[in-house]
Formats: C-alpha cells, structure tokens, sequence
C-alpha cells in the first residue's frame, strides 16, 4: 500500500468522524443529505461482498466493517433517532436518487469486469459511488449557508477521492500490470463533481470568511 | 479469458 492510498483512507475515515461527530455532538444533520447517506450505505454494503469470500489483509477487513457500520449508524440516526431527525432538511433534499441507483444497476450489467453477481455488484458499487454525493451537493446549494463541520465533512471526501487519484498514478508508473479503468474513470468523475464545492471552499478559506455556495 | 483482479483498495 502506497502513502497516497493510505492517505486516501484516512481522509475518507475522517469525513465520516466529522459527520458522526456534527450529529452526535450538536444532536443536529442539517445540512447533510439523507439520500446521500443511504447511497453510501448502498455502496459500501455491495461493494463489500468479498468479505465472505476475498481476505486481502486485517486492514482492508477492518476498514470494510468500519466503513459498513458507520454508514449505517448514520442513516439510523437521520431516520430513527428522535432530536436528530428533528433537524433533518427533508423538503430541501429532494434528489430523485432512485433513478441514480436504477442507472448504476443498468450500466453495471453492461460494463463490468466479469459478468457474475460479485462483479456485477463491485461495478455498481463503483458507479454509486461516483454520484452519491450529488444530493449532498444539491442540498447545500438550495441551503446557501454550510456550517463549519458539513464543509469540512465534504471537504474531507473530496481529498478521499484526490488521493485515490495519486494512488492510481503511483500504481500505475509502479505496478506492471495496473489496470483498472472502471475504478480509474468513475473515480476522475467523482472528483469532478467536487471541482466547484473545492473553488467555493478555498475562496472561503482565503479570506477567512464562511462558506457560501452562490444560489 | 483473463479474470478479473482482487479489489485490493476500499
């Protein structure tokens, strides 16, 4: 494992700290988006099959549980737990994401690596991934305002992703037989996606001023 | 027929 994959993990397993602390310690989701955290859910319960069957080492194993269990805890939190769900922006997060996971499923049945139910449910999982944070993304233009833990929490997936990037490229130049396009491709176009949120981000930063998202 | 490599990343 490569200091940029390494990295990549961490700054994925501090997004989700942050979340969990905003909500645990302000008994309060605004500003985060419930679809997007079922989507999460979605991904890491699907992508993690190979639990059953693959064992790659104790760090993949713990992370895999960890990251299937905090994203459960946090969708029971937004639906179940009384104070929390309270706070929940329910007529601003309005993302159709059935149909995101309906596309994924359909492109997943024609690009994949190996036309059986485990791949078939990686490739979802990898193209889920890619698009899941667009109802967060929504929800925090519709808000305009971004509290101090929601920017940090997106910010924090966002470098995930940019360090997965650096990961492919190390691997690239250093593995010979380094190829994995669906991973690499869904990969760029989630990281994409945090182009604009990263601009408004730095502004923000640069001038010491809270983060706005122009409406 | 190449076969699929093992997810090795999260």
């Amino acid at each position: 494992m490569n200091i940029f994959r390494f990295a990549g993990d961490m700054t994925h397993l501090i997004s989700i700290l942050v979340l969990l602390l905003k909500i645990y310690a302000t008994k309060s989701c605004s500003g985060i988006s419930l679809k997007t955290q079922e989507l999460y859910a979605l991904v890491f319960l699907t992508r993690y099959l190979d639990l059953f069957t693959d064992f790659i080492s104790v760090y993949n194993t713990v992370m895999k549980l960890v990251f299937i269990a905090s994203s459960l805890a946090i969708v029971w939190c937004m639906r179940m737990h009384r104070a929390v769900r309270r706070t929940y922006d329910k007529e601003l997060d309005t993302f159709r994401h059935y149909f995101l996971i309906a596309a994924c499923f359909l492109l997943s049945l024609i690009l994949n690596e190996k036309f059986t139910f485990q791949e078939i449910f990686w490739a979802f999982s990898i193209y889920l991934e890619a698009v899941a944070i667009l109802p967060q993304l929504v929800l925090l233009q519709r808000s305009g305002n971004v509290d101090n833990l929601t920017g940090q929490y997106v910010f924090f997936l966002g470098a995930y992703r940019a360090f997965y990037i650096l990961n492919w490229i190390y691997r690239y130049i250093t593995e010979p037989h380094f190829s994995r396009w669906i991973a690499c491709v869904s990969g760029i176009v989630q990281t994409a996606l945090y182009a604009d949120f990263f601009y408004y981000y730095f502004i923000s930063w640069k001038n010491n001023a809270k983060l706005q998202l122009p409406a | 027929d190449p076969q699929p490599e093992v997810h090795d990343e999260l």
